[in-house]
C-alpha cells in the first residue's frame, strides 16, 4: 500500500486543492510500479493552513485570471499558481521516487522513459508495460542488458497496436482514434542511458540489433541508477525533425529473490 | 521485525527539515499487529487552525475502509466548505474487506481522534488511513486508548515528523519524509514551507484519483 501526507503553510483556494493534487500526482505517484498490485488502501492527502501567508495575501488558486491576461489573451493561470503547482509536483514525484527506492528487495532504481510521435497514451502504456514486466524486471536484477524483453513488453501492451502496412514516409500525423495506437517496430530504438553522464548505450536501433559491448553494458547495469529510453518515434533525419514527440516516464525498480522471501512471509 | 536501517538506504533519512508553520505530528504505540511489541505504529498529522484539505484514493474496486470513510468525509467537504484538522494512521492492520464492522472501526478512530481538539463538533475534522495486512479487523480497542496518548506526543520538531513517518511503515526498510521552503513571486520575501511523509514498498502500482 502507498500512503502519502502532505502539508503545507501556502494559502490554497480550496476549490482547486483537489485539481492540484490531481495534477501533480499525474507525474509522481501514479507513475511508479514496484509489483504492478494496486492496492485497496492506496491514499494521499494534502492539507494546506495557509499560516506563512501574509495578511490579505490572495490563495493560489486555479481560477485566477492573471492580471496581463485580461489585456493580452484568455484567461490563465497566474504565476503564483504556476510556481506552485511546479513545487508540488517536483516534491511529489520525489517523494515517490523515495517509494520506488525502497520496493520490497530492490537493489535497483529504474527510469523508464517511452517517446512517442503519436500521443502521450501511447507513450505511456509502452512505459507501464515494461514497467509491470517481471522478466524485464528480472533481468534488470541478472544484470543483463535484455532488450528483447523490453521490446516483447512494448508489443503486447494493452491498446498499443502495430502498423506495418503503413510506408515509412507517410507514417501519419495521427487523425483517428485507430490511429492513436500505433507502434511501427522498425521505427522503435532502446538505449540505456548510464546514471554517471556518460554516453548512451544504444541496443536496439529502428528495429535493428546493435552490437552490444558487454562489459560496458554490464558497468552501466551495476549501477544503482539507471534509465532505459525508448524511442517509437525514431524516424530517419529530417524526417524525424519534423515530428513532435510525446514522453511518458515510469519509475520502477528490479524484481529480486528478496520480493519473494518478504511476500512469501507476508499474509493475510 | 528488526526495523534498522540498511546502510544503502540510510542516505535517504534526512536528518533535519523545515516544516510548515501550524502543523504537528507525532506518533504512539497500540500494537495493531500482535507480532509487534515495540514500535510505534500510530501516526497523527494535524494542523493547530482547521484547514482545507483535498485527497486522491485507490481506484481498486475493493477500496478499503478508511478509504471510503474519508472519501465519503471530503465530498461532503466540497459542498459544505467544511475543514479538517489533520489524518490518523495505523500501520499493522489494513483494515480492507473488513465489512461493515471495518468501516465503523475507521469512523471510530478518526472520531476519537476529533474528540482531543478543543474545536470537536459533530463535523469530521480527521481523516482516516490504515495500513498492513488485508482481510483482518483492526484492534479498535487498543487503538481507540492509544489516540489520546497519540495527540499528547504531537510537536513540530524533525523528530516528530521523523516519528511519524516511521509509524506508518510496514515492510518498509525506511522512513520517507522530505521537507523544504518555497517562495512565490507575488510575495518573494516570504518564505513556505512543504512537507511531506509516504510509505509503501511492496502492492505498488498506484493508480489515485
Amino acid at each position: 500500500t502507498l500512503l502519502g501526507i502532505i502539508c503545507t503553510d501556502a494559502k490554497i483556494d480550496p476549490r482547486s486543492m483537489k485539481k492540484l493534487l490531481d495534477k501533480a500526482a499525474r507525474h509522481s505517484f501514479n507513475s511508479i510500479s514496484i509489483d504492478g498490485d494496486t492496492s485497496t488502501n492506496d491514499t494521499v492527502a494534502f492539507f494546506a493552513n495557509g499560516a506563512a501567508a501574509p495578511p490579505g495575501a490572495d490563495p493560489i488558486a486555479l481560477a485566477t485570471v492573471d492580471e496581463r491576461a485580461k489585456v493580452f489573451g484568455p484567461p490563465r493561470l497566474n504565476a503564483d499558481t504556476k510556481a506552485f503547482a511546479t513545487e508540488l509536483s517536483n516534491f511529489m514525484t520525489d517523494l515517490a521516487k523515495l517509494v520506488v527506492r525502497d520496493g520490497e528487495g530492490a537493489t535497483k532504481f529504474v527510469t523508464i522513459r517511452v517517446r512517442s510521435d503519436v500521443d502521450y497514451p501511447t507513450a505511456k502504456r509502452a512505459a507501464v508495460s515494461i514497467a509491470r514486466s517481471a522478466l524485464v524486471k528480472t533481468a534488470l536484477y541478472g544484470k543483463d542488458a535484455n532488450w528483447g524483453r523490453i521490446l516483447c513488453a512494448i508489443g503486447y501492451a494493452p491498446g498499443i497496436m502495430s502498423s506495418p502496412e503503413l510506408p515509412a514516409v507517410d507514417f501519419p500525423k495521427v487523425k483517428d482514434s485507430d490511429s492513436l495506437k500505433q507502434v511501427r517496430p522498425d521505427f522503435t530504438s532502446v538505449s540505456f542511458i548510464p546514471a554517471d553522464g556518460s554516453e548512451e548505450l544504444k541496443l536496439l536501433v529502428r528495429g535493428e540489433p546493435e552490437e552490444v559491448d558487454e562489459v560496458r553494458a554490464k558497468q552501466i547495469l551495476e549501477m544503482e541508477d539507471l534509465e532505459i529510453l525508448v524511442r517509437l518515434d525514431d524516424f530517419p533525419p529530417p524526417r524525424g525533425d519534423l515530428i513532435r514527440s510525446h514522453e511518458a516516464v515510469m519509475y520502477t525498480c528490479d524484481l529480486s529473490h528478496e520480493y519473494v522471501t518478504i511476500n512469501g512471509d507476508y499474509r493475510t | 521485525a528488526d526495523r534498522s536501517i540498511p546502510a544503502a538506504k540510510q542516505k535517504y533519512v534526512p536528518s533535519s527539515g523545515t516544516y510548515p508553520k501550524g502543523f504537528l505530528a507525532g506518533s504512539a504505540f497500540a500494537g495493531v499487529k500482535a507480532s509487534n511489541t515495540k514500535y510505534d505504529d500510530l501516526a497523527l498529522v494535524v494542523s493547530e487552525e482547521p484547514c482545507p484539505a483535498a485527497a486522491i484514493f485507490t481506484k481498486n474496486i475493493f477500496q478499503a475502509a478508511p478509504v471510503k470513510v474519508s472519501k465519503s468525509w471530503l465530498a461532503k467537504s466540497r459542498s459544505e466548505g467544511q475543514t479538517f484538522r489533520g489524518v490518523v494512521v495505523n500501520s499493522g492492520c489494513a483494515n480492507a474487506v473488513t465489512g461493515k464492522v471495518g468501516q465503523e472501526h475507521a469512523e471510530a478512530m478518526a472520531r476519537k481522534t476529533d474528540e482531543c481538539f478543543s474545536d470537536a463538533d459533530e463535523t469530521p475534522k480527521t481523516l482516516v488511513m490504515s495500513t498492513g495486512v488485508i482481510g483482518q479487523r483492526l484492534p479498535i480497542d487498543r487503538i481507540t486508548e492509544a489516540i489520546p496518548h497519540l495527540h499528547s506526543n504531537l510537536g513540530s520538531t524533525h523528530d516528530h515528523w521523523l516519528d511519524a513517518a516511521k509509524a506508518i511503515c510496514t515492510t518498509d526498510t525506511f522512513p520517507k519524509l522530505l521537507s523544504r521552503t518555497f517562495t512565490l513571486p507575488s510575495h518573494p520575501d516570504t518564505t513556505y514551507s512543504i512537507a511531506g511523509m509516504t510509505k509503501g514498498a511492496g502492492m505498488i502500482h498506484p493508480n489515485m484519483g
